[in-house]
Formats: structure tokens, C-alpha cells, sequence
């Protein structure tokens, strides 16, 4: 059959969802294992964020689609999380095997660090379903619910978003182009303008950066 | 991937990005 952008967006749909049927939605053993190597276990914490940040999208999908899409935005949810395990245990291998290091505690324990890869991991979801594809089940067009409105949801910095990008692509082989394709341009947009506004942490990165070379003058303000 | 720009050094990776070593 010829394709069409809702074809491609469907079979797009059905290969993340055949990606993610023999993830988990909850951490694997492998998983398990790095977090009891920690110094301070983070299982409980990771727990009770993806559980927190359940009720916040599912809330935040149902006031941009409608009410009766609050299940809808909770299944997405969900795929997102077994996304963002099974990146996160990709990620901790290649760490392990490149810094010869099993306790990842301060990573692990790192909050913004789990919401970006979740963020990131739910940003995916969303991406694959689309706008066209969102038709398909009935959501409004008029919905915008591309990037960054996932930045919105989580209450997150687009800078700290974009810090997992590239991670994120090396850990998940199964990427389609056009996913990587997306992400790249989120970075874009961030470096671009996002992480440019005001209470960004790009700032103190900047701030830092110069005082450690021993710098005093101030970075510049967004508004100059 | 190909088409992707990777920027990561060869001794970088998600532990410096969040300060972790």
C-alpha cells in the first residue's frame, strides 16, 4: 500500500508499542541490582516520582485534550515509563562499562537527572503519536501538544531537558529516524532560545565557567 | 543515527553532564 502520513505515523505508533510490550512498568532486576549498589538506594524515590508524575500527566493531558481523554493520557503516560526504565538500564550499562563503576548514587539520586530522562521518555510517546496520529484517535487538532509543552508539564528547564538528548539516543538503538530526527530539533530550539530565558540554568553553568577561569564579569542578561 | 550530530567527547557521557564524577 502506498504510504501516507498517517500511515507511517500508525506504523510508527505500532513499532513503539511493540518496542515497549516486552518493557516493564516497572524496574528490572538489572535495574534493581544499581540501585541496591548505591550508596543511598533511589528505588523508593523513583517509585514515588513516576507514581507522583502519573497523576500530573494524566491532570495536564485532560485540560489541553478534554476530560474524557484523561485514560488516554494515562496509557501514554505509561508507555513512557517503560520507555524511560529501559533507557535508563541501557544508559547505566554503557556508564558502568566506560567508567568501570557500578554505584551510581549520586545519578541515581540526582531528581532532575530521573525527570529529564522521564520528561525525555514521554516526550517520545508523545512525538510518535503526533499531531496527525492523535486524529486517528480522536483527540482535537487544535491541541498543540508538541515540544515544549512536555517542559510545562514537568515542570523542568529546557536546559536540563536538552542535557539527556543525546544520552537518551545512544541508549535506545530502536529509534526511529524520524524520532531521532525530532529530538534533535528539540535540542535545537533549546539552545537556540529556550535555555537562553531568564532562570535558566545555563546561566550558572556560565557564571561558573568564568569564575573558575577566573573571570568576574557577569554573563550577559537575556534582556541585552 | 548516522544523521545525528553527536557532541559528547570520547570520555563523556550522561555522569559528567549531571556532575556525577
Amino acid at each position: 500500500l502506498p504510504q501516507t502520513p498517517v500511515r507511517a505515523a500508525m506504523n510508527n505508533i505500532q513499532q513503539l508499542i511493540m518496542i515497549l510490550n516486552s518493557a516493564t512498568d516497572k524496574p528490572s532486576d538489572t535495574l534493581i541490582t544499581y540501585f541496591n549498589n548505591c550508596t543511598v538506594n533511589p528505588q523508593d524515590s523513583i517509585l514515588k516520582r513516576v507514581e507522583s508524575f502519573h497523576h500530573i500527566f494524566k491532570k495536564k493531558f485532560a485540560e489541553a485534550v478534554g476530560q474524557g481523554w484523561a485514560e488516554t493520557g494515562a496509557q501514554r503516560y505509561r508507555l513512557g515509563v517503560r520507555l524511560y526504565y529501559r533507557v535508563m538500564e541501557s544508559m547505566l550499562k554503557s556508564e558502568e562499562e566506560r567508567l568501570s563503576v557500578q554505584n551510581f548514587s549520586t545519578l541515581l539520586n540526582d531528581n532532575i537527572f530521573h525527570t529529564s530522562l522521564l520528561a525525555c521518555a514521554v516526550e517520545v510517546v508523545m512525538a510518535t503519536y503526533g499531531r496527525n496520529a492523535s486524529q486517528s484517535d480522536g483527540t482535537s487538532a487544535e491541541t498543540d501538544l508538541s515540544f515544549p509543552w512536555i517542559l510545562n508539564v514537568f515542570d523542568l528547564k529546557a536546559f536540563d531537558f536538552y542535557k539527556v538528548i543525546e544520552s537518551f539516543i545512544r541508549a535506545e538503538p530502536s529509534l526511529t529516524r524520524e524520532m531521532i530526527k525530532h529530538l534533535e530539533r528539540c535540542e535545537h530550539r533549546i539552545l537556540e532560545s529556550l535555555a537562553w530565558q531568564s532562570g535558566s540554568p545555563l546561566f550558572d553553568l556560565i557564571k561558573q565557567s568564568k569564575e573558575r577561569e577566573g573571570q568576574t564579569d557577569q554573563p550577559e542578561t537575556t534582556s541585552t | 543515527a548516522q544523521d545525528y550530530h553527536f557532541g559528547l567527547e570520547e570520555g563523556e557521557g550522561i555522569s559528567e553532564l549531571f556532575d556525577c564524577n
